[in-house]
C-alpha cells in the first residue's frame, strides 16, 4: 500500500538513507517457505533522522526480551528483508552467533554503526538483523555484493571493531543463493576467523 | 556527494536531546 513519506523534522539531524524496522515471528506451526515468511514480516516503522530513530526504537520491545522464533529486521527503506529483493539477490550476509544475553547490546552497537555510515562500503549495505533462537541469538548484516571480497571483507573488519568483538569470534558468511537453494538462514556457512 | 557519518557518541548523545523527548 502506499505510506506517506518520512522526512527529517525542523532541527533533526538527517540519516543518509531512511530506514524501515521489521517485525517477523515463526509459527511453529507453519513451514518456513517464502509465502507464509512473507506474510509472517511485518513493517513497523520507518525513520529519517537520528531523533526519530531513537523515538522509534525506545517503544520497542528489546531484542533480548522476545521470546520464541523471532526477528528484527532493519533495512534501507525500499529493501525488504527477503533473499529475493532485487537489492538482495546478488548479496549475502554476515553472521555473528551470540550466547543469550548479548541480544539487546550488540543489536544496538550494530544499528549505531550502520545508522551512522561506520561500514565505509558505498551502497552496499542493505540492512541488519537480530534473530532470537531457542539456543543462541543470531546477528546478521546484508550487503548487495555477494562476491565482492573488498567489501564483504570490510564489513567483517568494521563488525569486529563497533561491536568489540573477540579476536576469535567465529564469524560466517552465507550468500542468499545458497540460503535459496537449501531454504535456511544459517545452515552451511562459510566460516571466517 | 558528501555522506552523513555519524560516531556512535554522538548518536548515543541525542537519545536524550530535548527534540526526542
Amino acid at each position: 500500500g502506499k505510506r506517506k513519506t518520512v522526512t527529517p523534522g525542523v532541527g533533526e539531524h538527517p540519516l543518509q538513507y531512511n530506514y524501515t524496522f521489521w517485525y517477523s515471528r515463526r509459527t511453529p506451526s507453519r513451514p518456513a517457505n517464502t509465502q507464509s515468511y512473507e506474510q509472517n514480516i511485518k513493517q513497523i516503522g520507518t525513520v529519517a533522522s537520528v531523533e526519530q530513530f531513537w523515538k522509534f526504537y525506545s517503544h520497542l520491545v528489546r531484542p533480548g526480551d522476545l521470546t520464541g522464533h523471532s526477528d528484527f529486521h532493519l533495512f534501507k527503506e525500499g529493501i525488504k528483508p527477503m533473499w529475493e529483493d532485487e537489492a538482495n539477490k546478488n548479496g549475502g550476509k554476515w553472521i555473528i552467533r551470540l550466547r543469550k544475553g548479548l541480544a539487546s547490546r550488540f543489536w544496538e552497537n550494530i544499528i549505531l554503526a550502520m545508522l551512522g555510515e561506520q561500514f565505509m562500503v558505498g551502497e552496499e549495505i542493505c540492512g541488519v538483523v537480530v534473530s532470537i533462537r531457542f539456543q543462541e541469538d543470531i546477528l546478521s548484516i546484508w550487503n548487495k555484493t555477494a562476491n565482492d571480497q573488498v567489501t564483504t571483507s570490510r564489513i567483517r573488519d568494521t563488525l569486529r571493531r563497533v561491536l568489540n568483538l573477540p579476536p576469535n569470534t567465529i564469524m560466517e558468511y552465507k550468500t542468499h543463493n545458497d540460503s535459496l537453494k537449501d531454504n535456511s538462514s544459517f545452515r552451511n556457512t562459510k566460516i571466517s576467523l | 556527494g558528501t555522506r552523513i557519518i555519524y560516531d556512535r557518541k554522538f548518536l548515543l548523545d541525542r537519545r536524550n536531546s530535548p527534540l526526542t523527548q
